[in-house]
């Protein structure tokens, strides 16, 4: 009927912000002890010129497959969010297709430290000048300056797993079918962040915060979209043979 | 969608772990 403002009560929220947070938890990859244990493991001088002096192509294989593990993790975060599964197929591709990406960078402030402005990436932490090889140094800065901004927001992992949700449930996503559908989904998921926000006693704006993260997490992946093409116009048959089957997908 | 995104739909297809 056109109606995508779900009444729901407190029971319901806390019940919603449980199973996302817990969704979130069981794919996340890396829980925050254990990123915390390896947080004095940063790469050496002569590791970093290592990755610095990879091939372009090699450098940027490496990276596909490090998204695309991630990507996998996302996968299941999707799937284990109430009401995902009930969308049709194509609203779940849809969905995934343009969010999974933001919701890597989102979930990369858990493995960034700000102090050293370094990534937990390929085993150990890595400063922007480990990517180097890639030749997107621009990308890179912003990708870090968007981790950087993300931990100034200190969120517990409950309000990251909300924001995840509402990062992949963006119901203004090109091509979905069942568009309201999806609208209802997002808008409960906001309800369930702005109810934990609230629970956390956290600041009045960082609802209006996160929202601003949106337009910045968008900017980031069509800023990798271009960077793929320019390297694909360069490295087809890399891509074509060399990159994970499930980048391609996604990003081809 | 779904046949230009095969592995994406097979990883949505496959049980829960």
């Amino acid at each position: 009927n056109g109606d995508t403002s779900p009444t729901v009560s407190m029971a319901e929220l806390d019940h919603q912000v449980q199973l996302i947070s817990k969704s979130h938890l069981e794919t996340c990859q890396y829980l925050r002890e254990e990123l915390q244990q390896m947080s004095w493991q940063n790469f050496l001088q002569d590791e970093v010129e290592s990755y610095q002096s990879k091939p372009r192509e090699v450098m940027w294989q490496l990276c596909a497959v490090k998204i695309t593990e991630a990507i996998q993790y996302v996968v299941e975060f999707a799937k284990r969010i109430d009401g995902f599964m009930d969308l049709c197929q194509n609203d779940q591709i849809v969905l995934l297709k343009a969010g999974s990406l933001e919701v890597i960078f989102v979930r990369m402030c858990r493995m960034f430290d700000s102090q050293n402005n370094t990534v937990f990436f390929d085993g150990k932490f890595a400063g922007p000048d480990v990517f180097r090889a890639l030749g997107c140094d621009d990308l890179i800065s912003s990708v870090f300056d968007f981790a950087k901004s993300m931990c100034s927001l200190h969120l517990s992992e409950d309000e990251l797993a909300l924001f995840s949700a509402f990062v992949l449930l963006s119901a203004d996503r090109s091509w979905l079918q069942e568009k309201l559908q999806v609208e209802k989904l997002q808008q409960k998921t906001q309800l369930a962040l702005q109810h934990v926000l609230q629970k956390n006693q956290r600041e009045d704006g960082l609802l209006h915060k996160l929202r601003c993260k949106v337009s910045a997490l968008r900017s980031l992946c069509s800023r990798h979209t271009e960077k793929l093409s320019a390297f694909r116009a360069v490295y087809p048959d890399i891509v074509g043979t060399h990159f994970p089957p499930l980048y391609k997908e996604l990003f081809g | 969608l779904k046949e230009k995104h095969k592995i994406l739909h097979q990883l949505l297809q496959n049980s829960t772990s």
